[in-house]
C-alpha cells in the first residue's frame, strides 16, 4: 500500500512538472516574439482561400439553361448563392506590436438612416432579459437536476434515456432553425442600410516614430514635445487600395478577394505585407 | 440618443480597436530580449525604445497605449459613431520574475476602461453612462485569471468586469451579463446593435470547455444567449454587428463550437453584418461555411 501511494505521489508530481512546464511554454509563446505567423498564413491561403476559390469555380454559370453546361461537372449553385454559404470573420491587427500596431475605421452605408423608422417593440427590454435570465436559469436547474458529474446517477439517467428510445429527442437549442425564405438577405449579402463599404487600416511605423523622437531629443526638444510630434497613425492601406481593389465589403467582395488571394501570387504578397502590419516580418 | 433622447450625428464610421496589452513594467532603455523589463541591451538594435518595438516580443509601453488614444481623440473621436474594443488590456504572463496576479490584471482593466470611458463620454454631461460615442468591449484571454480560464458565472470576474465596464454594459442586462459575461448595446437605438460576445466560453484554451452539446458547458449556455438575442434583434428589425476577443475559427473554439456559432452566424444571415475579433494580432478574414456546418453536424449527430 506504501508503495502504491508513493508511486501514485511520483506521478502526481511528474504531472505537475509537465504542466507547469506546458504552461509556462504556452505564456512564453503568447508573449515572445512572434513564430510561424507567415506559416499559419499559408495554411489560411491553402486550406480555406482555396477551398473558396474551388467552390466559386464550381458555380453554375448565368446561362445554365445553354447546352454547354455540365451539370455533373458543375455545382448547382450560383455564385450568389454560394456566396450565401459564407459568412465574414474580420480579424484585425493590434495595438501591442507584435507587428506595428494597428487601428481600422470602418466605413458603411448610412444613405436611407432618416427614411427608417424604428421599430419598436411592445415588450420592452427589460422584459425580455427577464425572460432570458429565466430560460437561462431553467436551464441550468436542469443541469443541477441531471447529475452529471455522479457516475451513478449518470448510469442511471442513461438507463432512463435507453429505455425511453424510439422517442423523438429534445430539440437542441443551440442550433438555429433555417432561416425563414420570406426574409430577404441582410446588408452583409446585398447593399442597403449599414452595409460596410470600405474601410482604412491605419498603423504606426515604430521604427520611423521611434527614430524621429530620438533625433528630435537629440535637436534639443523635450520628451513631451518630441513624443507630441514623433507620434502618429498614418493610413496603411484601404480597402479599395490596389493591388486588390474592393469594391465593397459585402460577403461576396470577400470571397472573390479570396479566390483571387489562392490564385495570384503578385496580390497575395502584398496581402501578407498587409497581415504583419508593413514590418516585413518572415518566419 | 436612447440615453438622452437628444439627436445624434451619424457619420456612418466606426472604429475597431484591439489587444492593446499595455505593460506597466516596460522599461525605455531596457533589453528587448528581457521582455523590455530589465537588463543593459546587449546592443542598440537590443535596446527597449520609448514607444516600443515591432515584433521584439514585447508587450506594449504605456506611452503607446496613453499617445494611442491621444492621437485617437484628435483625429477620430469625432467623426465616428461606435467603437469596438475587443480586449486584451494587460500584459502577457511572460516574465516569470514578475508573474500575473488577479488585482494587476482587474487594476489594468479598470485603468484602461477609465480612460476609454473619458475618451469617448460627453464631457458636458453628468450622467456617466452618457457617451457622445457608444463603447462596446468584450473580455480578452489576458483579461482574465488564471490565463484562459474563464467559469460561467455568477463568478467573482464576471462580477468584476460588470463593474469595470458599469457604463457601458445597459442596466437591464446586468443579471444576463453576470451569467455570460455578454451583453448587447443599441449603437443607434432601434436600428443598430453591436454583440460583445463572451469567446472564452467557446474557446478551445480554455480549460472548462470541453465542447458545446451539454447544457453543463459554458459554450452551450453561450449559445443559448446569443439565439435568444438574435431572435429578438430579428423581430424587432434590427440590424446588428458581432464582436468578441477570440476569433471563431475551427482553430480556436472547442469541438462543436466553431460548427454551432457558424451555423447561427449563416441562419441570421437576414440581420448579421459581420463578425470583428481580435487575438492573433494579424490583418486578415475567414470565410467561414454554413453550409459546411450543417453538414458537420448532421454527420455527428
Amino acid at each position: 500500500q506504501l508503495n502504491t501511494s508513493e508511486n501514485q505521489k511520483d506521478d502526481d508530481d511528474d504531472l505537475d512538472m509537465t504542466a507547469h512546464a506546458m504552461a509556462g511554454r504556452e505564456a512564453h509563446l503568447m508573449g515572445a516574439k512572434p513564430v510561424g505567423k507567415e506559416a499559419y498564413m499559408n495554411r489560411v491561403r491553402e486550406r480555406i482561400y482555396e477551398r473558396v476559390h474551388q467552390k466559386i469555380q464550381k458555380a453554375k454559370p448565368l446561362d445554365a439553361e445553354g447546352d454547354d453546361y455540365d451539370a455533373k461537372r458543375k455545382s448547382s449553385k450560383s455564385f450568389d448563392e454560394i456566396c450565401e454559404d459564407y459568412s465574414i470573420v474580420s480579424i484585425s491587427g493590434s495595438v501591442i506590436p507584435t507587428f506595428n500596431p494597428s487601428l481600422r475605421v470602418w466605413e458603411y452605408n448610412i444613405t436611407d438612416l432618416d427614411t427608417q423608422t424604428p421599430t419598436w417593440q411592445s415588450k420592452s427590454w427589460d422584459q425580455f432579459y427577464k425572460t432570458l435570465e429565466n430560460i437561462m436559469e431553467r436551464d441550468s436547474s436542469d443541469i443541477e437536476n441531471e447529475h452529471l458529474d455522479d457516475p451513478e446517477q449518470e448510469f442511471e439517467t442513461q438507463r432512463k434515456k435507453k429505455k425511453k428510445r424510439g422517442k423523438k429527442p429534445k430539440e437542441d437549442k443551440t442550433i438555429p432553425r433555417k432561416k425563414p425564405k420570406n426574409l430577404p438577405l441582410g446588408p452583409a449579402y446585398e447593399p442597403q442600410l449599414f452595409s460596410p463599404t470600405r474601410f482604412v487600416q491605419l498603423y504606426a511605423d515604430l521604427k520611423r516614430i521611434n527614430k524621429k523622437y530620438y533625433s528630435l531629443l537629440e535637436a534639443g526638444k523635450t520628451p513631451d514635445e518630441a513624443a507630441g510630434q514623433a507620434f502618429q497613425y498614418e493610413v496603411e492601406y484601404a480597402s479599395d487600395d490596389d493591388p486588390y481593389p474592393m469594391k465593397g465589403l459585402l460577403v461576396k467582395d470577400f470571397v472573390l478577394l479570396a479566390s483571387k488571394l489562392a490564385t495570384q501570387k503578385k496580390s497575395w504578397n502584398k496581402f501578407m505585407e498587409r497581415a504583419f502590419m508593413s514590418t516585413g516580418y518572415t518566419d | 440618443d436612447a440615453i438622452t433622447g437628444l439627436e445624434r450625428k451619424i457619420y456612418g464610421r466606426f472604429l475597431h480597436i484591439t489587444d492593446m496589452h499595455p505593460d506597466a513594467f516596460y522599461k525605455e532603455g531596457s533589453s528587448i530580449e528581457n521582455v523590455c523589463h530589465e537588463g543593459k541591451p546587449k546592443n542598440t538594435k537590443d535596446r527597449a525604445p520609448r514607444f516600443g518595438y515591432a515584433t521584439g516580443g514585447c508587450d506594449s509601453p504605456p506611452d503607446l497605449v496613453n499617445y494611442t488614444l491621444e492621437w485617437i481623440t484628435e483625429n477620430l473621436r469625432d467623426k465616428i459613431d461606435f467603437v469596438i474594443w475587443t480586449g486584451d488590456n494587460v500584459r502577457h504572463d511572460n516574465d516569470r520574475r514578475i508573474p500575473r496576479t488577479e488585482f494587476q490584471i482587474l487594476d489594468m482593466n479598470e485603468l484602461i476602461s477609465g480612460k476609454i470611458q473619458k475618451l469617448f463620454s460627453n464631457p458636458n454631461s453628468e450622467n456617466p453612462r452618457d457617451f457622445d460615442v457608444s463603447v462596446v468591449p468584450s473580455i480578452g484571454n489576458n483579461d482574465v485569471f488564471p490565463h484562459n480560464m474563464f467559469a460561467l458565472g455568477p463568478t467573482l470576474q464576471t462580477r468584476e468586469y460588470h463593474r469595470i465596464w458599469n457604463n457601458l454594459v445597459p442596466q437591464e442586462q446586468q443579471r444576463t451579463f453576470d451569467r455570460s459575461a455578454s451583453f448587447a448595446t443599441e449603437v443607434i437605438p432601434g436600428k443598430l446593435a453591436v454583440l460583445s460576445i463572451n469567446t472564452l466560453y467557446l474557446f478551445k484554451a480554455n480549460p472548462l470547455v470541453d465542447n458545446c452539446n451539454s447544457k453543463k458547458q459554458p459554450g452551450y449556455q453561450i449559445l443559448l444567449w446569443l439565439g435568444a438575442v438574435l431572435e429578438e434583434f430579428r423581430q424587432r428589425g434590427m440590424k446588428v454587428w458581432l464582436s468578441g476577443h477570440v476569433p471563431p475559427i475551427e482553430k480556436n473554439f472547442a469541438e462543436g463550437c466553431f460548427d454551432k456559432y457558424t451555423l447561427w452566424t449563416h441562419e441570421y444571415r437576414d440581420i448579421i453584418i459581420g463578425g470583428l475579433y481580435g487575438h492573433m494580432n494579424m490583418d486578415h478574414f475567414i470565410p467561414v461555411d454554413g453550409e459546411a456546418s450543417w453538414e458537420a453536424i448532421k454527420q455527428s449527430e
